[in-house]
């Protein structure tokens, strides 16, 4: 599709031999209109074409007789490169080895806590899953019905003071021989100063090896304001973009990514256990370029 | 002399506001061009008039909020896309009702996803309302069929079908949820059935695509906005009423029963702009 809309761009290029700077103006006012059909947000669409410019510029495409291969060469190497950046790897530190997962409310948080323990047993872990959402209605019998239908191990426990409870979920895991806690947070807003504070408490605490925030794939121009400030709370090391299933381009993927400059380490694409996949950016930037 | 003399950064200003609110391209221009418009007609003079205007604009494209006979026995169907609010909504709504008198059933058709029973149980405990639970098997039609038929021999007024979320580019539960639309319809074909889209305000302009096939599975009537307290602006709901003439009818404000609002096109482009 990218190849399509500068198509007339091109042919007009080509039949002049050389591409003027008002040619790239109109092919860069192309690509910032693809981006925000794809939801990327505003401003990090201007700030990306405005480099792109400048990478471009150096290339010389002035001169060159296929302008329109070095520029859709370049959006792809760029967005590639955005992607890539980053330890896109999971790693377990500590014993147990915690990880946590967070996000604003409905972006998958619980359903994706299931589909890494599934993954992990297939790393020969032994990981616990741990119930933190102690507000949404049934989330933990959410938790603890996911993981008895996939054969999951669950942390049964009626403390309500949450710092406590990860303490004996930690306690438990080190009688237990557990290796691996994975941490279900309650969905919340990112402008909720306790329900954040509650975030940092137990990061500080805790300190997980992985703190990761899961988006919903479908987030329009608000990725940016939620990403930037989960990780400016807790430090995040890492994203999951779920509902990967939709026909949404996921332009918020970009909008998180050069926001926090975290990576994305995993995608979801559907409801199942085992529908989770390891983020590989070639894949997602030709889906996003249409 | 025009104290706003349409230049250029003022127009780019305006189109990034409208823009980071969620209204998508398309739509933004069409809104910058009808504002251009004015601007020549003379109508504006003051950058003041520039937001009024823009806002009557926007108020011009989105339709009037489309309500159900509080009145009348009836069915109110529920859809959307996985995680959007829909069950927390059905609590919101039915306490609301409750509290105008209401006798309210909420039928628990959400037969796949873990304590989505559990989850709907408690909302209607806090929304003083009936919770049906279907009890021959996971089939969404049929619970929906017995839900309804249970309200009505049992004398409530509205039944509230709670479904599960999909992707509404999923064919086999779009499918699913025409089955439960049309089993509805032909069951009961003489109760009023009102058509509920949940939209999250986060989403971008995939809302549009949602909207589009969700109307065709099962005919929505209008939109909830949910999450509208976050810092999202749901201003994709814009395209949705200018192609699909969707109104929204209801906002979604919290996490609590109350936090429910009537949509109101003043605070909506308000907050806009
Ligand atoms: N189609 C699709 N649905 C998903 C995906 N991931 C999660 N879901 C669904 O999205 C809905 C919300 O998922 P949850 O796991 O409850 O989300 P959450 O973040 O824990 O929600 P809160 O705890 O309320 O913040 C459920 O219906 C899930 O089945 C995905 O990748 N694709
Ligand atoms: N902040 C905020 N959160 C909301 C709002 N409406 C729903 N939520 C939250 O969003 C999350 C998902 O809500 P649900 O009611 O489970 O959504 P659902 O559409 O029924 O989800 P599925 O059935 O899994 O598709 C929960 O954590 C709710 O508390 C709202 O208006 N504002
Ligand atoms: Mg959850
Ligand atoms: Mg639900």
């Amino acid at each position: 599709r990218i190849t399509e809309r500068f198509s007339n761009i091109f042919s007009k290029i080509k039949n002049k031999g050389k591409v003027t700077e008002d040619d790239l103006k109109v092919t860069l006012r192309e690509i910032k209109l693809l981006l925000l059909e794809a939801d990327v947000n505003y401003r990090i669409v201007n700030d990306f074409v405005n480099s792109l410019k400048e990478d471009i510029v150096g290339k010389e495409v002035y001169r060159s007789l296929k302008p329109e291969h070095i520029i859709i060469k370049s959006v792809n190497d760029k967005l590639v490169e955005l992607f890539s950046a980053g330890d896109r790897e999971l790693h377990f530190k500590g014993n147990p080895a915690i990880i946590s997962l967070v996000g604003l409310q409905g972006s998958g948080k619980t359903t994706t806590c299931g589909k890494l323990a599934k993954l992990f047993q297939k790393y020969g872990r032994r990981t616990l899953l741990v119930p933190c959402d102690i507000k949404r209605p049934a989330a933990y019998d959410q938790l603890k019905q996911l993981s008895e239908k996939n054969s999951l191990n669950f942390f049964k426990t009626s403390q309500n003071d949450l710092i406590k409870r990860i303490e004996d979920a930690v306690g438990f895991a080190l009688r237990e021989n557990f290796d691996t806690l994975i941490l279900d947070t309650a969905g919340r807003l990112h402008i909720d100063e306790e329900l954040m504070d509650e975030l940092k408490r137990i990061e500080t605490e805790f300190k997980p090896c992985e703190k990761i925030f899961v988006g919903d794939s479908l987030t329009g121009q608000d990725a940016v304001n939620s990403a930037k400030t989960f990780n400016e709370m807790i430090n995040i090391t890492g994203v999951i973009l779920t509902k990967m299933d939709g026909d949404q381009k996921g332009g918020a993927a970009l909008s998180i990514v050069k926001s926090v400059e975290k990576p994305i380490k995993f995608i979801c694409k559907g409801e199942h256990i085992d529908d989770i996949e390891k983020f590989y950016p070639d894949r997602f930037v030709s889906r996003l370029l249409g | 002399s025009a104290v706003f003399g349409g230049k250029r950064e003022d127009y780019e200003f305006i189109e990034e506001q409208l823009l980071l609110s969620d209204i998508g391209v398309e739509t933004t221009q069409k809104i910058i061009k009808k504002l251009k418009e004015r601007v020549k007609e003379g109508v504006i003079i003051g950058r003041e008039n520039i937001v009024e205007e823009l806002k009557k604009i926007i108020k011009e494209i989105l339709k009037d909020p489309l309500y159900f006979d509080l009145d009348e026995k009836g069915i109110i169907l529920v859809s959307g896309v996985n995680g959007s609010g829909k069950t927390t909504s059905i609590g919101k709504l039915a306490n609301y009702l409750v509290k105008n008198e209401k006798k309210v059933l909420l039928g628990a058709c959400d037969t796949f996803r873990a304590a989505a029973f559990d989850q709907i149980e408690i909302w209607g405990n806090r929304a003083n309302s009936f919770v049906y639970l279907p009890q021959n098997g996971k089939e969404p039609a049929a619970a929906a069929f017995e839900s309804v038929n249970y309200g009505i021999e049992n004398g409530y007024d509205k039944m509230i079908i709670d479904t599960a979320g999909r992707m509404h580019t999923n064919k086999n539960l779009m499918d699913e949820l025409k089955k439960l639309y049309s089993v509805l319809k032909s069951k009961f074909p003489h109760i009023p059935l009102f058509s509920i889209l949940v939209i999250d305000a986060t989403n971008g302009k995939n809302t549009l695509h949602q909207a589009k096939n969700f109307k065709d599975a099962v005919n929505v009537d209008t939109i909830f906005l949910t999450k509208m307290d976050g810092t999202a602006k749901g201003g994709s709901v814009i395209t949705i009423a200018d192609e699909l003439s969707l109104p929204i009818s209801f906002v979604g404000v919290g996490e609590s029963i109350e936090d429910i609002d009537f949509f109101d096109k003043n605070l909506f482009v308000d907050s806009i702009l």
